[in-house]
């Protein structure tokens, strides 16, 4: 995260720190439930076992530490019984840049771990939102605090135009479609960068946060007239729940 | 010489002087014991007797005696002679005569001497009283025998064993129905003596006697250091207890015997006044007792008591199990038997129980009310706020139903779902 803030204890419990392959972001949608960006898994090529997830901090660090018996807090990555990629992701298409991840058992919630919760599959984007991860900052150093930023939200034309601009400089852009939607300022230095994707974009509703978008992709980070785009998780919502139902 | 005779116990015969019947010779003392069998008398008859006279026979004389009493002295000839016995037969008192005959030194002439006949005559013992204790020889009918006599008795009496007395025969009444009355010979009017009738009240089990005795009661009481019934009294016998003697003025009203047989002997000796006494007996069913109802429970059908034979069901009120012991049962019916018991203990009726109500995950509980577990307890769920909520209300309450599980108004067991997108620290801050 770009430009942003260190995220205060317990602010974003439904963080997820993920290793897949690379370091990632994913959030927790249910007790047995987290869901991140379908590239995050594009390195896995065997199975979940190489995927690790974890919650419960706000600091990377916490998590590698070498725990003596006597500590009060000893974080472990959670179980993982299956991946779920939706199936209309191609790689390295970012549409449809959406995949779900089972834990073999149940997390129990606190103050440091909370789902967030799922927009309405026909609601409609609020003006901003908030975006946390351990993703580079703006010295290009991957962070051990979870940091966080506001970012309003693009309109889809302008958003659109600005990556076919890019298009003329840089090759095998994605396409902007529908299952996107973008955020940040034109202006530039509050953005989302690598070691974010997966991690929610949350807009608040009647004081409850809920997940709109995924960190999904973006050209360069922070620029001005670039904007981060973001897997729009409204049109996922029927596929969320019956794959939670069927799995 | 002196000749002593001792004659078999025969029917009848024939005595007669020495020589006879040629002149008896002088200085003769002849004794005869004649004897005939018991329960006869001996009568003797002289079909001839010569012997020399003299004033009160006292030359020569026979002498007829019955034991130590003289029945006759004779001498003479002539029937008309003062001491000749003439063909009038002499009768002893018994079956026994002693003849004596003595004769002196000198004959004046030729004297023929005597002959009889003797034989047994039975004896009337019904028209004349005992000797020894001047008493009747029966108490009712005698019936005149050869040689003795024989006592019977009228219709409704019975000879004792002394073969003389005859008692009223009041004994050997069985009463078998449910309810009768039973009296004293001749109630009202007072008993004969004498008397001990034997009554019997015996129905079948499963049922109890009761005796009822009128008011009109009297049997002879002797104040002798106490009342006591010596002589007279009335005997209440009833298996497994003593048994116990009424007599005097008083009735002894109602007596609940507790048993299905009982025997009344009443017994007057041959003396005394008792007026008797009259009762009236009754049967009820025995009882089986419910001490204390069934508590929580009821029964059917719905007696203020239950009786020999009767059924019963037992039904525990909703929340309740029926138990026989530590086994809980289905269904209960008994029948009250013959001796008070139910064939089948009594069970009682237990609350159910609903066991632990389940854990809640992420979630806990407590009672509100009742004992823990107990039907109509009730328990009181709640999440592990502010991560887990019911989806409508803040807590779900269960109540242990009488199907023994726990029930809510959603009849289901509650669930703890998470609480999404609210972290307990805001994010949005106020800086702008």
């Amino acid at each position: 995260v770009l430009g942003g803030t260190q995220a205060k204890d317990n602010s974003f419990p439904w963080q997820v720190f993920l290793q897949a392959g690379g370091r990632g972001g994913a959030i927790v949608i249910g007790e047995k439930w987290l869901l991140t960006a379908a590239h995050n898994l594009d390195k896995i090529k065997q199975s979940q076992q190489e995927v690790k997830a974890y919650v419960g901090s706000n600091k990377v660090s916490e998590y590698f530490e070498v725990h003596r018996n006597t500590d009060p807090v000893i974080f472990h990555s959670l179980p993982i019984e299956s991946l779920h990629i939706h199936p209309g992701y191609k790689s390295p298409d970012y549409n449809n840049d959406i995949a779900l991840i089972k834990l073999a058992s149940s997390i129990t919630f606190k103050a440091s771990v909370m789902p967030v919760c799922l927009p309405d599959q026909d609601s409609q984007l609020e003006s901003f939102g908030w975006v946390s991860g351990f993703g580079v900052t703006e010295t290009y150093n991957t962070a051990n605090h979870l940091r966080y930023i506001r970012l309003p939200i693009v309109d889809q034309q302008v958003c659109h135009s600005s990556i076919e601009k890019m298009r003329e400089t840089v090759r095998d852009l994605s396409t902007l479609t529908e299952n996107m939607f973008c955020a940040g300022l034109p202006e530039g230095g509050k953005d989302t960068c690598q070691g974010d994707s997966g991690s929610g974009f949350v807009m608040k509703n009647n004081d409850t946060f809920y997940a709109a978008g995924i960190v999904s992709w973006g050209v360069d980070c922070g620029k001005p007239g670039r904007y981060g785009v973001y897997t729009r998780i409204a049109r996922y919502v029927d596929w969320i729940q019956k794959t939670m139902k069927e799995n | 010489c002196v000749c002593v005779s001792v004659c078999k116990t025969v029917m009848y015969g024939q005595v007669q002087s020495p020589l006879y019947p040629k002149p008896y010779p002088t200085n003769v003392h002849q004794q005869w014991d004649l004897e005939v069998p018991r329960g006869y008398q001996l009568q003797i008859t002289f079909n001839y007797l010569d012997i020399e006279p003299s004033l009160n026979c006292y030359y020569d004389s026979l002498t007829v005696l019955h034991g130590k009493k003289v029945l006759g002295k004779f001498c003479g000839k002539n029937s008309w002679d003062p001491h000749h016995p003439g063909n009038k037969p002499i009768v002893s008192p018994s079956n026994r005569l002693q003849l004596v005959f003595v004769t002196d030194e000198s004959n004046t002439e030729k004297y023929l001497g005597f002959s009889a006949f003797y034989q047994a005559v039975d004896i009337d013992e019904c028209s004349t009283p005992d000797l020894n204790d001047s008493e009747l020889r029966c108490s009712q009918i005698c019936l005149n025998t050869l040689g003795s006599y024989l006592c019977t008795c009228s219709h409704g009496y019975q000879l004792q064993a002394d073969q003389h007395t005859c008692v009223l025969d009041c004994s050997g009444g069985v009463f078998t129905e449910p309810e009768g009355v039973l009296s004293s010979p001749g109630f009202p009017d007072a008993p004969p003596p004498g008397v001990n009738c034997l009554y019997k009240v015996s129905v079948q089990p499963g049922f109890h006697i009761t005796l009822n005795f009128s008011e009109n009661f009297h049997i002879e009481q002797i104040d002798v250091q106490g009342p006591s019934c010596l002589f007279h009294w009335l005997q209440v016998s009833v298996p497994g207890e003593a048994p116990k003697k009424l007599c005097g003025n008083k009735s002894p009203g109602i007596i609940h015997t507790g048993s299905h047989t009982v025997d009344l002997e009443f017994h007057t000796d041959g003396h005394g006044q008792s007026g008797g006494f009259s009762l009236r007996y009754t049967t009820q069913r025995v009882e089986c007792k419910i001490e204390g109802g069934i508590r929580n429970g009821r029964i059917t059908p719905n007696f203020p008591k239950y009786s020999y034979r009767d059924y019963i069901q037992v039904r525990c009120d909703t929340g309740y199990k029926l138990m026989m012991g530590e086994k809980e049962i289905q269904s209960y019916k008994s029948m009250c038997q013959e001796n008070g018991a139910w064939h089948l203990p009594l069970p009682e009726c237990r609350i159910i129980d609903c066991g632990e109500p389940e854990a809640l995950l992420n979630g806990e509980f407590k009672f509100l009310s009742g004992s823990k577990n107990e039907y109509r307890s009730v328990v009181q769920y709640h999440c592990n706020e502010p991560f887990y909520s019911f989806t409508k209300t803040k807590q779900v309450n269960l109540t242990c139903d009488a199907d023994r599980t726990w029930k809510g108004e959603e009849n289901e067991i509650p669930y703890c779902f998470p609480v999404c997108g609210r972290p307990v620290v805001d994010i949005a801050g106020l800086g702008r």
